[in-house]
């Protein structure tokens, strides 16, 4: 069984796509057979990855909302160990035709159940919500993974997205654990970035990543080239920083 | 009647919630009598005017769903022309109980009827989603003002609210236009920067404010001390560039 992470995150920026596709494909150099899930309607993940978007026959949302088996709409990457199962903005509509279905909350778990055995691990890049799209990333999910930029309007957000946390625990999902914090977007020039990192030590204590991630500009470049930043420049910060978020979470699962 | 100006992007963290507390900021000390609507469930813009979110006996939750008057949950800020009708995490809800709701698009529309004419301007901090609190400001505004942060996945989104604009001018809103699409964070360090701010005003000519935001680390701290930027520090380029957009949007009006 392929363990699931969920990247989420209702504040918007944070770096949930950066997380996702560098994590996922920090996973696959380490020959760990990985699948990126893109729940996002923005299917900015898809970009990140080099897959066109316009060109797709079938998405995540005919996957969800039609009966099409993931397998039909995952499709390969430059990366032999990575996969991806993608999304385009067909998946906006998904929200509100999702509420008045059976069993809405558990389409993604139903779906992702068929292949888990194939992969290593399964990463989900989740919307800037805490609707129908997200809670089904956390219903499907072993753990939530939640990137934090160090930033004081994302401070805020982050009680509510434990106390959503909770509620999918208790109500739809016992398993669910929080991965980690993951600090990112860290300038060591501004103050703001060293408070909210002290903060969420002390209040999250233990639950933060050694993993930090700096401001990096190769991190914002290379989606730009359809590219992990590990493809892109491989001794850039940002790439190392993934790479030991990688290292992180597999060594707490060997 | 006063000017409805919504500021939406359906990507996250572009600079929506600094824009609107700052431009509302900025129209205030021109003596333009100014609310500022938060819909978005997060509450950012509340705490960015130091409004204390949890003690609020009321928000724009129950003006939407409930019968409440807006005028009831209209708070006074430290700007004697700046008011704000606030929100908190209850909003949360608000989608989905509003997707079964009569005239489910218009609710924001009529609520701002009854005190339209005790302001200049009405400026509307959007969620970053396309679903029914954003549909329901684009509804309600006369123009849409889009902050466009200078990074690769924020043009990804831009071509599809443009078109979530038509839609609603279409069927909702036949008077909606779009205000402008304002540059937010621009680095002039960074190539990504340069070629956004190049793309956008060759595909969108005519349509991208004269007025610049740079990225300035004022902006990041003065919502910590619940101020807009123009109380915290007058004289940053952060400052000075939303008054210049107060101004360009001024104009235009006279
Ligand atoms: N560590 C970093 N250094 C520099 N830029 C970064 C970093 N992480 C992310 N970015 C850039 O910041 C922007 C926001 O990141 P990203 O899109 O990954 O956040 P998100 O949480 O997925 O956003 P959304 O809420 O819209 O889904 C992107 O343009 C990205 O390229
Ligand atoms: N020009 C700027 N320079 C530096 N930091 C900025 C600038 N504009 C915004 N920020 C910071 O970047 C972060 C994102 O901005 P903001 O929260 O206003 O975006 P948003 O679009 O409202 O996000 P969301 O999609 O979550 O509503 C915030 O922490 C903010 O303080
Ligand atoms: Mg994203
Ligand atoms: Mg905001």
């Amino acid at each position: 069984m392929g363990k699931k992470i969920a990247i989420a995150n209702q504040k918007g920026g944070v770096g949930k796509t950066t997380t996702a596709v560098n994590l996922a494909a920090s996973l696959a150099v380490a020959e760990k057979k990985t699948l990126l899930v893109d729940i996002d309607p923005q299917g900015n993940a898809c970009s990140g990855t080099g897959i066109d978007k316009e060109s797709l026959e079938s998405t995540l949302y005919d996957v969800i909302i039609g009966d099409t088996p993931i397998k039909e709409i995952i499709k390969k990457t430059e990366l032999s160990h990575l996969d991806i199962a993608p999304s385009n903005a067909d998946l906006a509509g998904a929200e509100v035709e999702l509420v008045g279905a059976f069993a809405r909350e558990g389409k993604l778990k139903a779906a992702l159940e068929e292949i888990s055995d194939e992969y290593d691990y399964i990463v989900i890049d989740c919307p800037p919500s805490l609707g129908l799209l997200t809670v089904n990333s956390l219903t499907a999910s072993d753990s939530v993974l939640i990137p934090l930029q160090c930033e004081f309007y994302a401070m805020e957000g982050l009680s509510q997205l434990v106390r959503t946390v909770d509620l999918i625990k208790q109500h739809l999902n016992p398993e669910l654990y929080i991965e980690g914090i993951l600090l990112t977007m860290f300038d060591k020039r501004n103050n703001i970035s060293h408070q909210v990192a002290q903060d969420v030590k002390e209040h999250f204590e233990g639950k933060v990543f050694k993993a930090m991630i700096p401001r990096n500009v190769k991190l914002s470049e290379s989606p730009s080239f359809g590219k992990p930043v590990l493809l892109y420049d491989i001794g850039c910060t940002g790439a190392s920083s993934y790479l030991d978020l990688a290292k992180e979470i597999m060594y707490r699962r060997d």
